[in-house]
């Protein structure tokens, strides 16, 4: 084959291959997870941790970062779990109700297809032109940006290169406040509770109590339960709110102290004594 | 229309996040677990497939664990949370030669945990079969489709089956939408706070039918248009949000085209959009997503 398709090399074929290999596994027993997890550290902790100073003076708020939070599981890849948020919600008892003259969302999703269906099959351009052309203009922008931005004066991205492709956004509007994931308010996170079920306690116990006499059902409904596995409160590493601000300074913290790192580790594999 | 009063007093300030069920109607307990925990005697005591499962041994869930799960949470939380965001996976793997998957027990296994849902967390005192006690998000995992991981922009066979599995979840306005984009939201507070689902399958790399988010005919493509124009509705209206998914949106699982794009409306957005939920990888932590750097990697990239 990659004799005959000059256009595919043979590190196609094995990246594809191991690609597929890796999804296949994913329903097998876990391997190299601390390996992925000492990854993220590098990739994405450590990264800020050697500019949050840097950071915290222009961006007080952090608001160039989102978070993205991936969750434990019920398979049993490592024990169950699953998490509780808790979020602001101060302003929602004393706010009165705003009177909103919005269209209905029905119109709004026959107006959304209609605006989709017409981008989708435009035919005055072509694809690929049309491809390039937004990508071209992106990088024109950004260059200009960085160029400013070399000179010391603050870049600002050019206002019309996005408007020739929608799957861009339009720059966010000047002067909006930070949003609840930023700085707190009505709907932002304050803390979380991680629970986790301790399968190997709770089949030694359902076993035991079958021995003592117990039927199925009965020893089923003692044995199981979940329990607090930690909040997001609590040592070693307490987070005061769970703010973007929070979670940078934790993924800071955690790329520089190996101590809170294998305690994060172990939180990560739901308290199961995994290793690689 | 709930936009009056008289919800607020029962607004709880908690929610929950549950992902990746993955029930496992062939768990046998007392089986191997070296054959999928579906057959043959155990070697040892240590290969024995217990009754709620074994940690790190790689079967997929007892139906008990998932049971268990759900009535524990219906006991001990469910008067304590206003909204559930279910985040997929909720069939078996395909990790058996002698009992592959087929596309029937899919639709069937899906049902079987949305009707469970349903009848757990549904307000079985309201004549509305959309009234629920507690609301429930789901989203669209990559064992939950067929053939595994693939899916392609509806309308199709797949997303009509999958919207009446989720009819009750999904407001009925938004049922065109869905059966292109596999993707809708709920306004768990109407008026003031929503969240996503959003069908990370048209982004995901171990899907065979998404190259790219930067080709009009890629399904990723079509799926960001539907984020930025309901993105941008509701900040019209004042709505924060929260965006829920399988398959955490981060370079190691999405197109770099795909997963670029995404931050850059995560970042643009960030006056409403609170952050993002995500199972798939069973590992429980945080992958902080640089809107500015994302910025430079679309330059990066051409």
């Amino acid at each position: 084959a990659t004799s005959e398709f000059s256009e595919f090399s043979e590190q196609d074929f094995l990246a594809d291959a191991i690609a597929a290999r890796q999804i296949r596994a994913q329903g097998a027993k876990p391997v190299n997870k601390v390996n992925y997890m000492n990854n993220v550290r590098d990739s994405y902790y450590s990264e800020i941790s050697k500019k949050i100073k840097k950071l915290s003076k222009s961006d007080p708020f952090f608001e160039r970062f989102s978070m993205v939070h991936v969750s434990t599981s019920i398979i049993p890849t490592f024990n169950p779990g699953f998490r509780v948020w808790e979020y602001n919600i101060t302003d929602l008892q004393t706010q009165e109700a705003a009177v909103h003259q919005n269209q209905p969302w029905d119109l709004f999703f026959q107006n959304l297809d209609d605006e989709i269906d017409q981008i989708l099959n435009d035919s005055e351009v072509d694809e690929d032109e049309d491809d390039s052309r937004s990508l071209f203009e992106a990088l024109d922008s950004l260059l200009k940006k960085n160029k400013k931005n070399k000179k010391g004066k603050k870049g600002k991205k050019s206002k019309d290169w996005w408007k020739t492709d929608k799957t861009f956004p339009k720059i966010k509007p000047d002067g909006l406040p930070p949003g609840p994931a930023y700085e707190n308010q009505l709907f932002s996170p304050l803390r979380f509770v991680q629970y986790y079920a301790d399968l190997k306690q709770i089949n030694k116990d359902y076993l035991k109590l079958l021995k003592d006499g117990k039927s199925k059902e009965e020893a089923a409904s003692i044995a199981f339960k979940y329990q607090v596995e930690y909040t997001s409160d609590a040592e070693p590493y307490p987070m005061e709110n769970v703010l973007v601000k929070d979670y940078i300074k934790l993924a800071s913290d955690l790329s520089e102290n190996d101590k809170l790192w294998e305690v994060f580790l172990e939180r990560a594999f739901c308290s199961s004594g995994y290793k690689d | 229309d709930l936009r009056g009063n008289s919800h607020r007093g029962s607004i709880k300030g908690r929610f929950l996040q549950i992902t990746d069920l993955h029930p496992d109607l062939y768990y046998k307990e007392g089986s191997s677990i070296e054959t999928a925990c579906h057959r043959g005697e155990p070697n040892d005591k240590g290969d024995r497939a217990a009754r709620f499962g074994n940690a790190m041994m790689g079967c997929d869930g007892p139906p008990d664990l998932m049971y268990y799960t759900l009535d524990w949470i219906q006991e001990n939380l469910a008067n304590e949370i206003d909204f559930i965001i279910w985040t997929g996976d909720n069939v078996r793997h395909d990790n058996d030669r002698k009992i592959p998957r087929t596309e029937q027990q899919i639709f069937d296994m899906n049902r079987h945990v949305s009707d469970l849902f349903v009848k757990t967390f549904k307000d079985h005192d309201s004549e509305d079969p959309r009234q629920f006690k507690v609301k429930v998000i789901p989203s669209l995992g990559n064992n939950d489709v067929f053939p595994h991981n693939m899916f392609s922009p509806g309308p199709t066979l797949q997303t009509r089956e999958l919207y009446n599995i989720w009819n009750q979840f999904i407001p009925p306005e938004q049922q065109n939408t869905f059966d292109r984009y596999t993707s809708f939201f709920v306004e768990v507070i109407p008026g003031k706070l929503a969240i996503i689902s959003f069908n990370t399958l048209y982004m995901f790399k171990g899907n065979p039918l998404v190259d790219n988010c930067t080709n009009k005919k890629q399904p990723g493509y079509k799926m960001l248009l539907w984020i930025g124009y309901t993105l941008q509705e509701l900040r019209n209206r004042g709505i924060k949000v929260w965006l829920s998914g399988h398959v955490p949106p981060i370079p190691k699982n999405f197109d770099s085209s795909c997963s670029d794009k995404l931050a850059l409306w995560l970042h643009e957005y960030s006056d409403i959009i609170i952050g993002g939920f995500y199972g798939h990888m069973n590992l429980d932590h945080f992958v902080p997503i640089d809107g500015e750097q994302a910025w430079e990697d679309v330059a990066n990239a051409i």
